[in-house]
């Protein structure tokens, strides 16, 4: 019975893409059978993994928007445990299309449904912003990890995911938790992000990942190579990070 | 008469709000009357100025929904020749409520007529999409300004809104012009951003602005105090290219 996972923020740039990528091949590289679900019309976690998709191939967005079995579109990547259902640029389109559908908020949820029993966990990675794709990923998920990048604007940014966040719960998906909210690019000779780290460790104490994700050059580079960290560097910080991080979430997960 | 910039790219966390605060600021010095305007839900622009608006008071909101003039919405910042016409989070719920408008493109426009000409300059800060705010932005700019991250990413993103410049210009604004492409975030100790700068450098030659935004954590700082780089820290290497940035936008100006 797959966990599924949204990583969400509406703010942009927080590292969404580079957490849904590198958590899930964490996952799959540890044998939990993964499927990462891209929702972002600029597909950038479906290139992060070096996925092509033809033109005519279905992707999540003839999933969610004519109703293409899920299973159609899922891609293969280097990691065996690991497969895609890849974003298209036509998303742009699912947030008009579906504006006027009573049903709205639960077209992912009933694409999930058929597929979600082959997978130990899904990760969806959510657009920046708050609108109909990420409701969709917050209806069905069990829960929700929130990058941050630690700058003052990023504080702002997390009030507002949690009160979407209790929305959601309280009108579409009462089991909807908070998995965790994740520090990125975490530069410790800036003297604004420890005092931001501080603050968000004291503001949020008991929801805040002990894994926090270092600023690291590969992390950066390895998407050009449509390679996770795992594969690109496994010796980096990025990598060591999400490794830990890997390991926090299935450890939250046993507690249940 | 106005020159209206769009500050445009849907990617996230490029630099667009540190752009569109900075160039602003930067224009208000230097003595031209200059419009910031917010058009992001997240309104960061409107708070990167220490801009606080009461619950009662009308934002760009009113402005693009309701028809309030926008004259009704400017807020005065710490320097005498820049006023904030504010966002607020109510815009979220422009992009649904104009979707059935005929002239959903074309409400900024309306909107700015009046009070286009008691400015020299108009600075618009777009929300990481191509919805219906941008394109309300660059139905009514004279020119565009991109800011990329040096990052892999920022080049599938680059070419997707220049896509989107092309079909706006053919579609709603003849006259729209690209400003030009503006590195930010760059970081010489990073090779990828040096094989990026040199990529975008060559492939859009002519199109790159000269001034390039150094990482600069005084950059990151200054929103947290609500002040423009420029305020902050006039001696930092941010401030430094800011002013620079503006010198080049007011030089094409002249060359009209
Ligand atoms: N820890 C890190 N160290 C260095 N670079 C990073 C790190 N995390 C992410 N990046 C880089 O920062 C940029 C933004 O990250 P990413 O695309 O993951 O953010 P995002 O929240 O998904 O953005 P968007 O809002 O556009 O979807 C990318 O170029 C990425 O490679
Ligand atoms: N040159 C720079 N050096 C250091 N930090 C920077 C620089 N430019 C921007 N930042 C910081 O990076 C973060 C993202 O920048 P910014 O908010 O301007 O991007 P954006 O494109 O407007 O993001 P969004 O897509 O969410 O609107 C902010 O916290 C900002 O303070
Ligand atoms: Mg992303
Ligand atoms: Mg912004």
């Amino acid at each position: 019975m797959a966990r599924v996972i949204a990583i969400a923020n509406q703010k942009g740039g927080v590292g969404k893409t580079t957490t849904a990528v590198n958590l899930a091949a964490c996952l799959a590289a540890a044998d939990l059978k993964t499927l990462l679900l891209d929702l972002d019309p600029q597909a950038n976690a479906t290139s992060g993994l070096g996925v092509r998709v033809d033109e005519s191939a279905p992707t999540v967005y003839e999933s969610l928007v004519d109703g293409v079995d899920l299973a159609d579109t899922l891609q293969p990547t280097e990691l065996d445990s690991l497969v895609v259902a890849p974003a298209s640029y036509e998303l742009v389109g699912a947030e008009l299309e579906l504006v006027n559908d009573e049903h709205r908020s639960f077209h992912l949820r009933n694409a999930l449904e058929a597929t979600r029993d082959r997978f130990d966990y899904i990760v969806l990675d959510c657009p920046p912003s708050l609108g109909i794709l990420t409701v969709n990923a917050l209806s069905v998920a069990d829960s929700v990890i929130v990058p941050i990048q630690c700058e003052y604007l990023a504080l702002e940014g997390l009030s507002r995911v949690l009160q979407t966040l209790d929305r959601v719960r309280d009108a579409l998906n009462p089991a909807l938790e908070l998995e965790g909210i994740l520090l990125t690019m975490v530069d410790p000779r800036m003297n604004l992000t420890r005092q931001v780290v501080a603050d968000v460790r004291e503001h949020f104490a008991g929801k805040v990942f002990e894994a926090e994700i270092p600023r690291n050059v590969r992390l950066g580079e390895a998407p050009s190579f449509g390679k996770p960290i795992i594969l690109y560097d496994l010796r980096s910080a990025g990598a060591r990070a999400y490794l830990t991080l890997m390991r926090e979430v299935v450890r939250n997960g046993k507690k249940g």
